[in-house]
């Protein structure tokens, strides 16, 4: 029975779509079957994995199509159900229904059999996508910059996934991204992360240039650059993560 | 009769909120009498210059408040309506009307007398209020990162605001921020935008830790570091919009 992850930060910008790539990719290399679906209109999952798929979750949203027939291979063990502008225009179907919050929820549940792990990628604002993709996650992974707004909208982002799941325990992890070590302000600002959420906090992952190129040629950083600081620093994170999950 | 401008692009953390604060803090050091409204329910304006609002655009919206009346002065020439993430809610609360997407621009309609300019801070995606904005700009910046994906996302939202306003030749500039003249890909795609939209591109924003600290501390560049990079390059902007804008 897949593990339905949300990665989600309010804030945009700050690496959401680099870590469901960077550690996806990391689980299916260790023999996970995993799931992404992408529920940000600007679709950057497709294009991050090099991938052109001809259909998206609109489909399987506005013209019910089961999500099976809509997700592509993108990787051995890496399946993905893509995302484009056309999902804005589901968010306005959606609204409309009874269930309106739990669409997502009832999508994913015939696959859940055949994955370890399904991630949403979810895009930066609480659309009706996010709160749905929120409702049917049992795990949270924060992503977030070591930056005063996003440190700040933080506090709020777990209050709101409190309000909306019951409690904050389904919040696995923090992850640091793009952090700089020779920026004080940045370090500073760790530390007050690692003060405030203690073991929720993983190792920051640095900046690196790598992965911003990786995601422009539409390949992991594992592939593109395995022995950069971002490969080393994302494999990390994969280790830290599926040791929580107790793969083996 | 003040100029409605939307600062806006609908990918997070790329310096929408950074650069309204130093282009109308500019404009108001020159004279100019300038309103300020965040539209982004993370509520980062008011952060960004130091003030704490008892008041929000939720209440013009929801509660019918005039906007004279939930507006605080945060510097000379320079009033603030604020936002929280009660925002939230007024989407839902302006969803339901007929007139569901000029709610903003009849809001702003009797201030634009008092004003010369009325500037939105933008959200990182296609809200109701985000498409109210565009509805009542006369016109519309885009700052943008040098990155893939805000690249690609561009082309998007320019045929986006084209189908919004019937045309993009309300778009008046568009301004690479946080660029690392360091990095081969920033230069590599610096110089595609400026091929694709010409004279549009204004000149870069330098990335530059002290804009970071300003929006910590509440404060304009111009009174962090006056001297730094981020205070030489946003008054280059000021100036360069000023003229476009006939201001004596
Ligand atoms: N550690 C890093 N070092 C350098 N660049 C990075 C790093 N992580 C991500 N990037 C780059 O920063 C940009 C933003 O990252 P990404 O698109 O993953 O953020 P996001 O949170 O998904 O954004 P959005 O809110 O628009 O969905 C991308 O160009 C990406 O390649
Ligand atoms: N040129 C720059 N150099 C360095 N840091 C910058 C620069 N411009 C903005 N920043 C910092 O980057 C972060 C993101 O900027 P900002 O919040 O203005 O982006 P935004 O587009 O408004 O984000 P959102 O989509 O969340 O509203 C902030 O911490 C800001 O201080
Ligand atoms: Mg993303
Ligand atoms: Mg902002």
């Amino acid at each position: 029975m897949a593990r339905v992850v949300a990665v989600i930060n309010l804030k945009g910008g700050i690496g959401k779509t680099t870590t469901v790539v960077n550690v996806s990719a990391g689980l299916a290399l260790k023999g996970a079957r995993v799931l992404l679906i992408d529920i940000d209109a600007q679709g950057n999952l497709a294009m991050a994995l090099g991938v052109q798929p001809k259909r998206t979750l609109y489909e399987a949203i506005v013209d019910h199509k089961p999500l099976a027939d809509v997700r592509v291979s993108a990787r051995p063990n890496l399946d993905l159900v893509a995302a484009n502008e056309s999902l804005l225009l589901a968010h306005q179907a959606i609204a409309g229904r009874a269930d309106w919050v739990r669409v997502l929820e009832q999508l994913v549940r015939p696959l859940r059999q055949e994955y370890d792990f399904i991630f949403f990628d979810c895009g930066g604002s609480l659309t009706v996508l996010n709160q749905n993709a929120l409702i049917a996650a049992t795990d949270v992974i924060i992503p977030t910059t070591v930056e005063p707004f996003a440190i700040k909208g933080l506090e709020k982002l777990i209050a709101q996934i409190g309000r909306v799941k019951g409690g904050t325990a389904v919040v696995r992890a923090i992850i640091p991204t793009m952090v700089d070590p020779r920026m004080k302000q940045s370090i500073t600002l760790l530390a007050h992360l690692n003060r405030t959420y203690g073991q929720l906090v993983l190792p920051p992952v640095r900046v690196n240039v790598r992965l911003s190129e990786a995601s422009a040629v539409g390949k992991t950083i594992y592939e593109h650059d395995p022995r950069s600081r971002g490969a080393i620093d994302y494999a990390q994170i994969v280790e830290l993560l599926s040791k929580m999950w107790n793969m083996q």
